[in-house]
């Protein structure tokens, strides 16, 4: 796995965080 | 058992279902598609067939994430990127060009590049810090300022902080880092439904998820793809 794979990835909870967030999941 | 074709129509469906929810890219897990199928052998059959249409639908910017040693196909982990028009395999061909253009924000991420798969557009007035004046930092710049925007509304957050450092010394560490962070959130996203998520594991609360349509079928791939490349990392 690269650094690039983690900021892939990364992006990709920020998202799903951001998500549950505006939901009000967490 | 499924056949090729089955295998391959069932790579199709996958791909068209990841265009409609405008995925920049799918990994697909050999272990998963054959367990949608039927058949499924256990993760230490081999699996030539599952594997080898996996193998013959990739183009050229798609990556093999994991290559399992033989006799353990079920951990082929394959990142496919999107948008594609169409699937072959022999004189079989899928199309999947029906299905909308994707927005200028998705696109193929290129090989050996800092790229992320959607960047917040940094305000005029508000330029990125850019370290050594070198512009393949910019993405990691702008991913640690996300990360510490979340950390600072949530003190369950300030562990997102600690990808940053750790992608720098190790890439693996950092992913086993995130895979415990969507495994904590999804945890939490259950039990704020009212489930209970005792005694159950991460794998378990991905289909939850997934049945209650807490998240968009984006987010839940996502959350897929986080657990995936977790244990790749953990377990390579």
């Amino acid at each position: 796995f690269s650094k690039n794979d983690v900021l892939i990835y990364g992006q990709a909870i920020i998202e799903i965080i951001d998500e549950a967030l505006k939901k009000d999941l967490m | 058992m499924p056949g090729r074709e089955e295998f391959f129509h069932e790579m199709g469906r996958v791909f068209t279902e990841a265009q409609k929810n405008d995925l920049p890219f799918i990994e697909v897990r050999s272990g998963d598609l054959h367990k949608k199928l039927g058949g499924y052998p256990g993760r230490n059959h081999q699996m030539p067939l599952c594997c080898d249409i996996m193998r013959q639908v990739m183009e050229k910017n798609d990556q093999i994430i994991m290559q399992p040693p033989k006799g353990r196909g079920a951990n082929l982990i394959i990142r496919y990127y999107l948008p594609r028009k169409s699937l072959h395999f022999r004189e079989s061909v899928i199309d999947i060009s029906s299905v909308p253009e994707s927005p200028v924000s998705v696109k193929p991420l290129p090989k050996n590049q800092n790229t992320i798969i959607e960047l917040e557009n940094p305000k005029p007035s508000d330029p990125p810090r850019v370290e050594n004046n070198d512009p393949q930092n910019i993405p990691r710049i702008l991913f640690e300022k996300r990360i510490n925007g979340l950390a600072l509304k949530s003190h369950d957050l300030k562990s997102l902080q600690e990808i940053v450092n750790l992608m720098e010394v190790n890439p693996e560490s950092a992913l086993i880092k995130i895979r415990s962070i969507a495994e904590k959130i999804s945890r939490r996203i259950c039990n704020k439904a009212g489930v209970s998520t005792e005694n159950m594991r991460f794998s378990d609360l991905c289909p939850v998820i997934s049945e209650r349509k807490l998240l968009s079928a984006k987010g839940i791939v996502y959350l897929n793809n986080i657990r995936i490349a977790g244990n790749a990392a953990a377990h390579p």
